[in-house]
């Protein structure tokens, strides 16, 4: 564990209090992607299926699930509880171009051609592009919720936060993860627009509205 | 060295 690994768990961590807070608040689940949402609960369960064999400690323990309930929740709280409050209509992005290439890629590149080992690394790749039917539903409609951008911000800053992790590990640990380190740059890469946005304007107090 | 199978990162 190294400081950056921590701030960006915790950044982790405050992404979804602040999701879960943004839903009750407004009692509304609007401008929020159900199949990002969907596919993170897809990634959790496939990565922390090792709870069942592999421990490494109490704090990665609780994170694990902690990461797997929340999720499940605020997948319930869009589905069940604010069901009127989400419009399917934009939220179209076809998670089928994002969950098939992951199997693929994941059968072709992995550490070992196991079960277990293919299951977390076809985590690692669904993770990276997890978050672009959320990216395409604020495209289209080319405005957000502060809070909702807050949201994602921290997000991002946990994902970037990983990589001077990386870059610790190695220099201090010897270790690399060629899998987590290119996946990981992929998806920061993805919030590199978003994050334009949210210092120019949102972090200067102004609405978040991309150019028409 | 690479950390196959360490997977000690969330």
């Amino acid at each position: 564990m190294n400081l950056f690994r921590l701030l960006g768990d915790l950044s982790h961590l405050a992404s979804i209090f602040i999701l879960i807070h943004k839903i009750q608040t407004t009692r509304s689940c609007r401008g929020i992607s159900f199949q990002t949402q969907a596919l993170y609960v897809t990634v959790f369960v496939a990565r922390y299926i090792d709870l069942f064999f592999r421990w490494i400690s109490l704090y990665n323990f609780f994170m694990k699930i902690f990461f797997i309930a929340s999720s499940v929740y605020i997948l319930y709280l869009m589905k069940y509880r604010y069901r009127p409050t989400h419009d399917p209509s934009i939220d179209t992005f076809k998670v089928e171009y994002l969950v098939g290439p992951a199997v693929v890629l994941s059968l072709i590149f992995n550490y070992k051609f196991e079960f277990t080992e293919i299951l977390w690394t076809f985590s690692i790749y669904l993770e990276a592009v997890a978050i672009l039917p959320q990216l395409f539903m604020l495209q289209r409609t080319g405005e957000a919720e502060t809070i909702t951008t807050h949201y994602l911000a921290a997000l991002g800053a946990y994902r970037a936060l990983y990589i001077p992790n990386w870059i610790y590990r190695y220099f201090t640990e010897d270790v690399v993860d060629p899998i987590a380190i290119v996946a990981g740059l992929v998806q920061t890469g993805l919030y590199l627009d978003f994050f334009y946005v949210y210092f120019t304007k949102v972090l200067q107090g102004q609405k978040f509205e991309l150019p028409a | 060295h690479v950390v196959e199978e360490t997977h000690d990162e969330l």
